[in-house]
């Protein structure tokens, strides 16, 4: 069985080792609870 | 050929030599015909022996070494386009690593068989230092009393220099043997119980799966003739025996079921011989590793078996290309190390059967698509059954190293079923959330394996293969929406040994529920990385929306795979729900 997840286009920058892992067809090993990302939207307001 | 073999050559002198040939093949065959009184086993040896030269089965077994100098070792066996290499040996110079494997020798087929032993190296490339060629037809074939021969392991750089020897032995198996084994194979697939023995129903399952539609209209005939004492129940030997009739009659294999290779009606044993081969693969029934394009790429070891994952994911090529699949290599975020994920070989061989090939998923419109619905209910039901707790233990023992039961909530007699226990809650605290205060901070849903990407673009680019896929597909048009193209995408793929509840990863409003019914492809990446197979926009799943203040709408999509259909939400439509929070969980069931 499989969760997926979508979020709106630039919602959320999710963290960069599980992109990379991805983008080398390599999944990662993760628990719930384990973060995923930050919204962009607080990102954007913190570096205004 | 071969170098410097510690045995005599067979004299020469072609009549002579002919007759030397059958008479130690003969000796060298592990012929049990008399305990065994039909004829199509014996026809099929008369063939071989008839035709002066060798179709069958060798089991080559790489035993042990000897070199100039200490190192960890390994080996590699190249016949033809396929190479297979062993494990990696302890530090010695006198390596040993027994390991097995079937080859297929056919009669104008590539019968040189090239072995290379390399020294590893953990930081560098493993370096190639010795290698011999053997003709296998000969060492089959070669008079002696030992039950190994020993080569001669030349310098690449200098074929006059000898660097070590190595042991190896090579047999062949008897065709009958060979029938009974791959009608023992093929009848562990559509064998659910685990008795052995076929009843109708998993009988005409599995002529189903043959994909023969004339073998399908008369299921009931044909049981009635494999079942030859009547009792209601088809054995391994009596399927064998109904493979071996029908094979001189009517075949009832048009195409190997696993690679889709057509199957040559005139060329009865290299059929069975081919489906023996490839059903074996991937099974754990053989030690050594295959799915190797040369010694090169084979000695790269661990890093080459991440490429080859990685790079050979649409199995353009036929399966046989990823035949080391039932280890996937996934990356452990808490250990920061690469791990071994197993799979049982026999539901990757069922895999690669169905997914892998234009013919396998061909198969899904006769009937498979039904078939992979009524196992996962037949399946759910059992699971249900208080007797399904007694595969517990043994599940767990499996899993032993990945299943903590000291993070589950209840003890082991707690579970009254598979179910229940497939279900396990865990203790409260067992999966700390991150940044628990900030809710713009998302978190994974669940215990499992995960590819994340920017896009549906880059998703396609780096691991979804099925042609069909989209977002809009994906999450259905009720609850579509241009927010979500060119989204981002994040899947948590859950294994059979993982806690198998999943969770709220942001704070927000549960909008709504929406079922989207379909079929039961398994969610493996198997089947996922498969052009053939659309897994996410085709199976049975849930949408759900989360309205968030940090995030905007997030949509969720639980989606059933086989075996595990059953999907339970614990929250309803309108509920607030706290990133962390229990959402629901995944069952044995359709």
């Amino acid at each position: 069985s499989t969760v997926i997840c979508v979020f709106e286009k630039d919602a959320i920058e999710i963290d960069e080792d599980l992109l990379s892992n991805s983008a080398r067809s390599l999944e990662t090993l993760v628990q719930v609870g384990m973060k995923l990302g930050v919204s962009t939207r607080k990102l954007s307001e913190i570096k205004l | 050929m071969g170098h410097g073999s510690s045995k005599e050559d067979s004299p020469s002198g072609s009549k002579e030599e002919g007759s030397s040939r059958i008479s130690h093949l003969k000796q060298r065959l592990h012929l049990h015909r008399h305990h065994h009184g039909r004829s199509s086993g014996s026809s099929s040896y008369q063939k071989i022996l008839a035709a002066g030269g060798f179709a069958g089965i060798a089991l080559l077994t790489l035993i042990h070494a000897e070199m100039k100098f200490k190192d960890k070792w390994l080996a590699c066996v190249s016949l033809g386009e396929q190479t297979f290499r062993t494990e990696i040996s302890d530090h010695t110079d006198r390596p040993v690593w027994k390991s097995e494997k079937k080859l297929l020798l056919e009669k104008n087929g590539p019968h040189v068989a090239r072995i290379s032993v390399f020294e590893t190296n953990r930081l560098s490339r493993n370096n190639l230092i010795g290698y011999c060629e053997i003709d296998l037809l000969e060492v089959i074939i070669r008079d002696g009393d030992s039950d190994f021969d020993v080569f001669d392991l030349l310098d690449p750089s200098s074929s006059d220099i000898v660097v070590g020897k190595i042991f190896l032995s090579c047999s062949v198996e008897d065709p009958i043997e060979t029938e009974k084994r791959f009608a023992r194979r093929i009848l562990s697939i559509m064998d659910y119980n685990d008795d052995a023995k076929l009843s109708f129903s998993e009988f005409s399952d599995l002529i189903n799966a043959f994909g023969n539609q004339l073998a399908a209209d008369k299921k009931e005939e044909l049981f009635k003739v494999a079942d030859k004492n009547g009792d209601g129940i088809v054995c391994a030997d009596e399927l064998a025996a109904l493979l071996a009739i029908q094979q001189e009659k009517e075949p009832l294999m048009n195409r190997c079921p696993v690679c889709g290779e057509i199957l040559k009606v005139s060329d009865k044993l290299n059929t069975m011989v081919h489906l023996t081969l490839c059903f074996d693969e991937g099974t754990g029934n053989q030690v050594m590793t295959g799915g190797f394009l040369t010694d090169k790429q084979a000695a790269y070891g661990w890093m080459f078996k991440l490429s080859e994952w990685a790079h050979f994911s649409s199995y353009d090529i036929g399966i046989n290309s990823g035949s080391s699949s039932s280890h996937i290599l996934v990356f452990d975020r808490k250990t920061k190390r690469l791990v071994e994920e197993l799979i049982d070989g026999k539901i990757v061989l069922s895999m690669r059967a169905i997914y892998q090939s234009k013919i396998g998923l061909g198969l899904m419109d006769k009937g498979a698509k039904e078939l992979l619905q009524n196992i996962s209910e037949k399946h759910g039901r059992r699971m249900n059954l208080a007797e399904s707790a007694q595969d517990i233990p043994k599940f767990v023992e499996f899993f032993k190293d990945q299943i903590r039961l000291s993070e589950v909530k209840y003890p082991l007699e707690h579970f009254k079923t598979f179910n229940e226990f497939f279900i396990r809650e865990l203790k409260p605290g067992a999966r700390p959330i991150a940044c628990m205060e900030r809710d713009d901070v998302a978190i994974c849903s669940a215990d499992c394996r995960l590819m994340a990407f920017k896009s549906a673009d880059d998703s396609l680019r780096f691991w979804v293969k099925g042609r069909k896929f989209s977002i809009q597909g994906l999450l259905g048009q009720d609850v579509y929406s241009n927010a979500f193209i060119d989204g981002a995408l994040v899947i948590f793929r859950l294994a059979p040994q993982d806690y198998h509840r999943f969770h709220v990863p942001v704070s927000g409003t549960v909008e709504k529920f929406v079922n989207i019914p379909g079929c039961l492809y398994t969610v493996n990446p198997i089947a996922v990385n498969s052009k053939y197979c659309n897994v996410f926009t085709e199976n049975k799943r849930v949408v759900s929306i989360i309205s968030t203040a940090d995030f905007g709408k997030v949509a969720l999509v639980a989606i059933g795979a086989t075996m595990v259909g059953s999907i339970t939400f614990s929250k309803k439509e309108g509920e607030y729900v706290k990133k962390g929070d229990e959402f629901g969980y995944f069952s044995f069931g359709g």
